[in-house]
């Protein structure tokens, strides 16, 4: 399970 | 934001203005897939949803809405420009959107990170937008005399998720909290995808020569 992630892309 | 990161979005916008210029300018879209088009704009309208629960930069505001306008505007001049429209290879291209949207939903539905409704939306954009340009890669096999800027724009666009993926490296190495595997694995068969058209693209470059696809 992956941490909550960062959406800061594109 | 690093370098890569900025080359790869330039890159991707770059691409986009290159599609806008050529229809614009020759009044013609021969060449262009349709369906690669509502593609990205399923994509971009999935993936840009946190335009309004999340702020992120007004860098980042500002380049989804221009992706999602120009695609959008796009489409209306393919589908709907009284000149424009004429110009559309529709017998050519032919690809079925069902073979690239539905293992794409199925797939967000049973690998996500979170199983919400945005989260399943966002993966789902995240690998239809590594597919999304089968169509128009077939079409251009089709296409005897593929236009250079035709050439361009698929390169520009192939590139941007190749220098994405020099982004993520950097980034992998230099913040901790950055693991994003399934956009990783998903951003590397997007470039794959485009191994082949690069390899034609690059050896029409050097040698002068029109660029063609072998069926």
């Amino acid at each position: 399970v992956q941490e909550k992630i960062l959406k800061d892309e594109l | 934001m690093n370098v890569f990161r900025l080359a790869g979005d330039m890159t991707h916008l770059l691409s986009i203005i290159v599609l806008l210029l050529k229809i614009n300018a020759t009044r013609s879209c021969r060449g262009i897939s349709l369906k690669t088009q509502e593609l990205y704009a399923v994509v971009f309208v999935c993936r840009y949803l946190d335009l309004f629960t999340n702020f992120i930069s007004l860098y980042n505001t500002v380049m989804k809405i221009i992706f999602l306008v120009s695609t959008f505007t796009i489409i209306y001049w393919m589908r709907f420009h009284k000149v424009i429209r004429v110009t559309y290879d529709r017998e050519q291209d032919t690809f079925r959107y069902q073979f690239l949207v539905l293992p794409c939903l199925v797939l967000a539905l049973l690998l996500n990170n979170e199983f919400t409704a945005m989260e399943v939306l966002w993966t789902f954009s995240i690998y239809l937008e590594a597919v999304a340009i089968l169509p128009q890669l077939v079409l251009l096999q089709r296409t005897n005399n593929i236009d250079n800027l035709t050439g361009n724009y698929v390169f520009l666009l192939g590139s941007y998720r190749a220098l994405y993926i020099l982004n993520w490296v950097y980034r992998f190495m230099t913040e901790k909290h950055y693991r994003q595997y399934l956009v990783w694995i998903s951003g590397i068969v997007q470039t794959i995808i485009y191994i082949d058209f690069f390899y034609y693209y690059i050896k029409s470059w050097r040698n002068n020569e029109k660029l063609s696809l072998p069926a």
